[in-house]
């Protein structure tokens, strides 16, 4: 351990717990002009919130599974079932990309503008939404659909054009001399449609004229009652690339410690970030060159760096996402983390494991609870004291699971 | 292949330099 290092959190079991009631914050979204509110798609500050199906947290984890399958199965080699289709440069995805642990932003689409909610997700390229009319299969959302007849700002790409053929895998060939693409997930969701550009309005003093997006006419899957999906994702046609000469590649986002919270999404470095950012190299992962690729070299809970070989990270590698809600582990550095972390949770009572959570605890009747500190370290000497919030999932306050999973070998 | 998923990235400023090819972690990003 470090001396004079914090070596553990004492925080209240209720700040863990949701609110039913909605406290947005307000201050990065009303300063930063480049800056979009995020919120938890299924918490009480989204206009999602009265989703028909009630979050489920076997389902979160499962589809959490179905996506972290996905990622793996681009791999060559791997031998975790989910087969990389055709497309083999398709985003992340299985349904659960979209599904019910991740967050949103609403943005504005068309002239005049439409208010369009999209999940973001920093493992995806291309942005779409539904789009009237809907040919054959468009599912419930919440706003209103996406109608380029009435948007005057509205055009169709061309199948001969640069920005078509940098849809790769991604295009489905030609509507007359429209390009047409086709995204099909891991767990068979999809969405295909028209490739074409809009007015995008982040906020109302940020406009990209000719915004390039899929005009989804056949979307089926699961997801929820979002109009779509921004890609934020390393690839040509995600709004990453596109806005390069206004934003310069240049991103930021907060996820709020509850859906009882908002977060931001800010594009650009204008308003500047929090005062101290430490950086580590991002990277690019062979097969997967759309994710974002970091290092980790070691974990420490409660200011003990844990046993762990550096091979045991640096074998497989590893991708930060937006859209996976438990951190997958290679199995040694998984054993050593929970190991260590039972100990400093010796006191207090154990709850069933839940799905791939196998590290429970029942805090029913805790008023506070002392937590072991989790510090990541990443290449570049950057360490991340996790916050409590960011050690948990909660199913209830008598199942609070250790929120870390282990992959199937270290060498995946 | 790990994952950092979101729950971890929880009340970080997580800060993408795709130009610069760095990623960056602030404190209290959402406050």
């Amino acid at each position: 351990g470090v001396e004079g290092k914090i070596t553990s959190h004492t925080t209240s079991v209720s700040s863990l717990l949701p609110s039913p009631s909605c406290s947005p914050s307000t201050s990065k979204a009303s300063i930063r002009k480049s800056t979009l509110e995020v919120i938890h798609k299924h918490g009480p500050c989204s206009t999602l919130f009265q989703d028909p199906n009630p979050l489920n947290h076997t389902k979160v984890l499962l589809r959490d599974e179905s996506r972290v399958k996905w990622i793996q199965s681009q791999s060559s080699n791997s031998s975790d079932g989910l087969k990389a289709s055709a497309a083999v440069s398709l985003p992340a995805k299985s349904g659960m990309t979209i599904g019910i642990g991740n967050y949103v932003v609403t943005i504005g689409l068309g002239t005049p503008k439409k208010d369009l909610t999209l999940e973001f997700d920093t493992g995806s390229p291309l942005t779409w939404t539904q789009c009237e009319p809907c040919n054959r299969s468009c599912y419930t959302q919440s706003e209103p659909m996406f109608n380029p007849s009435q948007s005057s700002s509205y055009s169709n790409i061309s199948c001969t054009s640069t920005s078509c053929s940098q849809l790769g895998g991604r295009g489905s060939g030609c509507s007359g001399s429209t390009c047409q693409y086709s995204i099909r997930y891991g767990d068979q969701s999809s969405s295909m449609g028209l490739f074409v550009t809009d007015k995008l309005m982040i906020t109302p003093t940020e406009v990209i004229d000719k915004f390039e997006f899929g005009c989804g006419k056949n979307n089926q899957g699961l997801f929820g009652r979002t109009a779509g999906l921004i890609g934020l994702s390393n690839d040509k046609i995600s709004i990453v690339e596109q806005t390069a000469a206004k934003y310069g590649k240049y991103f930021s986002y907060c996820l709020p410690s509850s859906p009882s919270y908002t977060g931001h999404l800010t594009f650009g470095k204008d308003g500047g970030a929090v005062s101290s950012v430490s950086f580590t190299p991002l990277s690019t992962v062979p097969r997967r060159s759309q994710f974002y690729g970091i290092s980790i070299l070691g974990i420490a809970v409660g200011g003990n760096r844990l046993s762990i070989p550096s091979t045991v990270f640096s074998s497989g590698g590893a991708i930060i996402d937006s859209g996976t809600v438990i951190t997958r582990l290679p199995p040694t550095a998984y054993s050593a983390l929970r190991t260590a972390f039972r100990n400093a949770m010796a006191s207090y009572t154990m709850a069933p494991a839940l799905n791939i959570l196998d590290t429970c605890y029942d805090f029913s009747k805790e008023s506070t609870i002392t937590v072991p500190v989790i510090t990541f370290s990443f290449a570049g000497r950057v360490d991340v004291d996790l916050d409590p919030n960011g050690i948990f999932f909660v199913a209830k306050a008598s199942q609070v699971c250790l929120a870390f999973a282990p992959n199937r070998a270290d060498s995946n | 292949l790990g994952i950092y998923g979101n729950t971890q990235q929880k009340t970080f400023e997580v800060v993408y330099d795709v130009a610069g090819r760095k990623l960056g972690f602030g404190s209290n990003g959402c406050s």
